[in-house]
This record gives C-alpha cells, structure tokens and sequence, in this order.
C-alpha cells in the first residue's frame, strides 16, 4: 500500500502570468511526480499541489526564489490518510 | 439485517454494493439495481432506478465518483439515495417528480479506481486499464468522452492523471454509461458528482464559447446554489467548466449536452480548502445535506420545464 509520508499539499496564489508560466512548466515535467489538485490555468483561481516528501524542498525553494507566494494547507498527508484509516475502522466495529 | 447503515463513514465497494440490495429490499416498488456492464478488472457496475412505473419515462441521470479518489462523492450519493427513497410519499414535490420521471444513480462510476483507493493508493483518480507500451495503467475517465475528445486540458501521457485515453469511450466503465444513455434515449438531465472546491457547472468544458442554453443553465444552477448555501452558507460558484474551472476536453456532461441533454451539470463538492480528498467523515452528511437541495431544485426544474 502507497504511502505519503512527509507529503504536502500546497497552495499557490498566482499573481503573474510569468508565476503561471512557471506553474505550467512544472505541470509537464515527471521527475517530481507532482498531483496537482487544482491546475494552473489563471491569475485569478488557486493552484493546489500535492508534493511527494522528495519533491518539497526543492519545489518550494523553486517558488520561493522566483517570489511565487503559497500557503501549506495540508502538512503531512499520511497523518490526515492515518487518521482517515482509524475512523473507518471505529465505524466499521461500530456498525457491526 | 437489522444492522443500521452509517451513512457519515466511508465504506469499501463491498459494503456499498451490499447496502443497495439492502435498499432495494426496504423500498422494492421504488428502487431496483441493474448492472450496466463491467468494469476493466471484472467488477459489475450497478445503477440504483428510482421508478414508480410507466415505460421509459423521462429520465435524470447521475452518477458519483467517476474519480476515485474522491470519496465525499460516492457516500454523498448513497446518502441521496436513501434520502429519495425515504422520501417519496411523504415529501409532495419529490412525489410528484418520482410519479412523472425515473431517476437513474450510479453510486460508483469507477469501481476499479474506487476499490484500488482502498487496497493500494489512497490518491488513484483514473481508471485501472493497461496502457500499451506504457508502465502507467489507467484512462482519466472524464476526458475520455466523445466530446472534444483530444482536445486542450486533456493529456496524451498515459503517466498522466488527466490521460484521455487512446480513443473515445475506450474506458468500457465509459462506454458502459454510453450505451445505457444512447439505448434509454430519453434522459432529460445528467448530473455528475464529483468532489474539490464547490463549483456547480455546466457546458462546455472543451470550450469557452456559451452553449445555446447557457442563460437557462446559469439561472438554474445559481438558483439552485442558493438553496445549498442556505443550509450552512457553504459558498459555491456557478458557471461553465472552461469558465471557472479550467478549459478540459473530453468530459462527460459536455458529451450529454451535445447529444440533446440539455440539463447537463456537474458539481465539486465541499472539501474546506484543507482536506482534499481526505474531507473528515463528520463531513459527509453536511455536504450530502446541502447538495441534496441544489439537486432537487436542478430535478424540480428538470420536471416543471418538459422538451
């Protein structure tokens, strides 16, 4: 079973199409295995990404040096993923 | 059995499965469950029909999950059910539209991706299908409609999340829902269920133009948004795919709107811009309460304006 130890999920506030240019290019490339939730299309609208553990330092520091603003809104997906396994086990002994 | 059903949990395909069968048992001149086809790895697709009899009535579609990963969408929809079985009889409007239309749910769109969600990776999206001449399986199945299909915001990499797929309606869990629509041949709205950032929309999503109905779409679907927001001020925003989520070929309302359903609507489900695909349990039954009136006004005009 996959997990996402250390993944995090971020959210990007766009302000240029330069920033948005930058989001584009990093939607194609593989190496990082980047899950964008929300894409990046427009100024206007957020960019959600989901960052494998190996991948955050990196992509952060990319957006930090080119002045590209962002929020982490999910610190540690295992933990949420963790905590989504327990409660449905709780409901399953509930249920019987 | 006597065992009560949790609707606010997350459950395994199994479990689901086995809850409509005990659906149908509880309302048997209601719901019946009819397997469309199969899936990619064998699993039967099952649709709950809502039908108090006539023979082939016009007809609201919907269905939930065609991503698997998002999961407020399938319990979303079994909480739908159970309500519009509840329901009919005691509620004059939802009576009124089950004794003039039938009502057709598919609980989950993906079973493959759904069940692998569970068993292997928590984040699966597409389909489970092998690609040739690729290591990465699975077909986004939202862009492997006949409708635009190819176009911008899908993608040709079968690594991709957003893989259109090597042609149209090549998913058999697409081609499934096709050939139920094309033989029925009188649905008169399709709604899909799908879960991140509270968007109710409509055609197109493979372009930006307005569809001829546009006007009638938009009035609906604010109206109907007011209704949701209403129960606990969740705010949803109304428009076109390509206008308020980003421009994507091949999905499946843009198919329906252009083959003559005109209702044709999708909706993203609540998820607090914190959670994602993980929104809290506790969260399932608010969000199933609060669409539930977005839907009906959505089927109580579907009822109240024939074409």
């Amino acid at each position: 079973e996959r997990l996402f130890n250390g993944d995090q999920v971020i959210r990007v506030n766009v302000q240029s199409e330069e920033q948005l240019q930058l989001l584009q290019a990093l939607e194609t490339q593989q190496e990082w295995e980047l899950d964008f939730w929300l894409r990046p299309v427009s100024t206007d609208l957020p960019v959600d990404i989901r960052l494998p553990r190996s991948a955050v330092s990196s992509v952060t520091e990319l957006l930090a040096a080119h002045g590209v603003p962002f929020s982490v809104i999910v610190d540690d997906l295992q933990e949420l993923l963790d905590q989504e396994k327990a409660e449905m086990l709780k409901n399953q002994m509930k249920e019987r | 059995s006597g065992r009560s059903f949790n609707f606010g949990a997350y459950h395994p395909l199994e479990t689901i499965y086995s809850w409509m069968d005990t659906l149908v048992a509880q309302h048997p001149k209601l719901v019946t469950k009819q397997e469309i086809g199969r899936s990619y790895e064998n699993r039967p697709m099952y649709v709950l029909k809502f039908s108090t009899g006539g023979n082939n009535r016009p007809a609201i579609w919907m269905d939930t999950g065609i991503h698997s990963r998002e999961w407020v969408s399938q319990a979303t929809g079994l909480w739908w059910a159970n309500k519009m079985a509840a329901d009919y009889g005691t509620d004059a409007s939802l009576t009124s539209l089950l004794d003039t239309m039938d009502v057709y749910m598919l609980l989950l769109a993906n079973p493959d991706g759904y069940a692998y969600t569970h068993s292997n990776d928590r984040m699966w999206r597409k389909t489970r299908s092998r690609n040739s001449g690729s290591v990465c399986r699975g077909v986004d199945p939202n862009r492997n409609w006949d409708a635009g299909f190819g176009g911008p915001g899908a993608s040709r990499n079968p690594c991709s999340d957003s893989f259109h797929g090597p042609s149209a309606h090549s998913e058999i869990e697409v081609k499934n829902v096709v050939d139920l629509i094309q033989s029925h041949g009188n649905f008169k709205s399709f709604i899909a269920v799908h879960a991140y950032s509270q968007l109710l929309m409509y055609p197109h999503g493979y372009s930006c133009n307005d569809v001829l109905h546009q006007p009638e779409l938009d009035s609906v679907g604010r109206a109907a948004v007011e209704k949701l927001t209403s129960l606990y001020g969740t705010r949803y925003k109304v428009g076109s795919i390509c206008n308020i989520i980003y421009q994507a070929s091949g999905g499946s309302i843009d198919w329906t709107y252009d083959i003559g359903i005109k209702y044709s609507f999708a909706f993203e489900l609540r998820d607090t811009g914190r959670y994602g695909f993980i929104l809290p349990a506790n969260q399932i039954i608010p969000t199933a309460s609060e669409t539930w009136l977005a839907l009906k006004h959505i089927m109580e005009h579907v009822r109240d304006h024939p074409y």
